[in-house]
């Protein structure tokens, strides 16, 4: 099952 | 109070058709540095970074920093009541909830303005670290616009894979599979016709087709687009606007379970 990964998860929050 | 005027209004006619369908509601926010967006994707899946720099305007004053949050369906409309020809202005003033856009006809025998309301946006701003890429692809965009569309015709998904012999763009469905292979090409007559492939390690990496071809509204901004690719980083699509500044795309790729 392919998982698509949130953009959230990369990026650092501000 | 902020105001800018941008001779070549159709700019940002393309900027805003190139951010409505993937996002509803963002913040611009207005410096000294410029105008800019950060917005993700309803689905956390995607983000889109533009930034227009200041210099870029015939006109611009930004008295303080101001963020204006706009609904982008609504604002894609009323740009959409500018001639391709006019002068735009955005003007708004402090402590009001509207933005005014003024349409000039090159002649100047014709002068709209547009008042929209303005919104409060609740949203999520992320640091974007800058990053080393493994492999970054330069490219004419619309054959990368052409593959993309291709490609959605097979599959919802599209490998994507830089290897030394090129940049393999794959994708696999029901009635079949397609592989498209893009190799460097710098010996052109025109730099716009040029792919470039800088490769540090071969890197492979899997997208919603669904995002790209929603990313690649952005061709009719520039002749040229940047792919930066590295092994768990989102992929950076990138594409300039007329010197004075970007609009980058970040998708997070598919990871296998």
């Amino acid at each position: 099952v392919n998982q698509q990964q949130q953009i959230t998860s990369f990026f650092s929050k501000k | 109070m902020f105001e800018l005027r941008l001779v070549q209004g159709s700019l940002l006619k393309k900027v805003l058709e190139s951010i409505k369908d993937l996002v509803n509601d963002a913040n611009f926010d207005c410096s000294s540095t410029g105008f800019s967006l950060q917005a993700m994707d309803s689905s956390h899946v995607a983000l889109v970074a533009l930034l227009l720099r200041s210099e870029g305007f015939e006109h611009y004053r930004c008295d303080r920093n101001l963020t204006m949050g706009m609904n982008l369906a609504n604002m894609a409309k009323m740009l959409k009541c500018a001639g391709n020809d006019d002068i735009i202005t955005i003007k708004a003033d402090d402590g009001t909830d509207t933005v005014t856009f003024m349409f000039e006809s090159p002649s100047q025998d014709k002068i709209s303005d547009f008042e929209m309301k303005l919104m409060d946006i609740d949203s999520e701003h992320l640091g974007i670290p800058e990053a080393e890429y493994e492999a970054i692809i330069r490219m004419p965009s619309a054959e990368f616009a052409r593959i993309c569309r291709d490609l959605s015709s097979i599959g919802d998904t599209v490998v994507i894979s830089v290897t030394k012999e090129g940049v393999r763009f794959s994708a696999r469905g029901d009635i079949g599979a397609a592989n498209i292979v893009c190799r460097q090409n710098a010996t052109v007559d025109k730099p716009e016709d040029a792919t470039i492939i800088e490769m540090q390690e071969p890197v492979t990496l899997t997208f919603a087709l669904r995002y790209m071809n929603s990313f690649t509204k952005a061709t009719p901004l520039a002749e040229q687009v940047t792919i930066s690719m590295s092994s768990d980083l989102p992929v950076v699509v990138e594409y300039k606007v007329a010197g004075m500044g970007y609009i980058r795309y970040y998708l997070a790729p598919k990871i296998e379970e």
